[in-house]
């Protein structure tokens, strides 16, 4: 499964 | 968060506080690229999209509030303000960036993680944001004398990446399956851009000389 990017940095 | 990420940030809200004050304070932006400046309230509109319908922490919220309402204010600042605008030097600060732009958005659309808009633009902030510092870059090579603010405000600026790409380090060695390439690979090419203002920054503050980059 592609790397989850979940935004939680700036 | 962890200590490195914190400073980070803290370095990069202490860098647009030194611009701010001093075009606040002395009411000039000599020295400053306005281009930057544009491309950098860019990168805060395209990365805080998810402001509203994604809440991290009130940290983030607090945090994206102030970088997207300080780099619109400086950018309000050197447009429209008289005497902050005369001080701007433009026939200086004549970097095109749509050619940063431009492959930004392309590449954003070619390597991401997932092909929604939201996180197209993500993926292009991130990119933006490597390369925006450039028309600042090309700029300082072209003024004979750099204040010592504007010199801070850089050095901070690309000290705070390099506290990120610490703190990417330290998670991924603490957190288990932690990967993002592509935020890593666009910080560590952010970071070597400052490579060479790094060194004649160091060096004119051992040597207590006024900073000069060779042109």
């Amino acid at each position: 499964q592609p790397e989850l990017n979940e935004h939680d940095e700036l | 968060m962890n200590v490195f990420r914190l400073a980070g940030d803290m370095t990069h809200l202490s860098s647009i506080l030194v611009l701010l004050l001093k075009i606040h304070t002395i009411k000039s932006c000599a020295g400053i690229s306005l281009k930057t400046q544009e491309l950098y309230a860019l990168v805060f509109i395209t990365r805080y999209l998810d402001i509203f319908d994604r809440f991290t922490s009130i940290y983030n919220f607090l945090m994206k509030l102030i970088f997207l309402g300080s780099s619109l204010s400086i950018v309000w600042y050197m447009r429209r303000h008289k005497a902050v605008h005369r001080s701007y030097d433009k026939d200086q600060d004549t970097f095109r960036y749509q050619f940063i732009v431009l492959p930004c958005l392309l590449l954003a659309l070619v390597i991401n993680h997932k092909l929604t808009f939201k996180e197209v633009m993500w993926t292009f902030s991130l990119y933006l944001e490597a390369v925006a510092i450039l028309p600042q870059l090309v700029l300082l090579q072209r003024t004979r004398n750099i204040d010592n603010l504007t010199g801070q405000y850089v050095f901070l600026l690309g000290a705070y990446r390099a506290l990120y790409l610490l703190n990417w380090v330290y998670r991924y060695f603490t957190e288990p399956g932690f990967v993002r390439w592509i935020t890593w690979i666009a910080g560590l090419v952010q970071t070597l851009l400052y490579a060479d203002f790094f060194y004649y920054y160091i060096l004119s503050w051992k040597n207590n000389v006024k900073l000069e980059l060779p042109a």
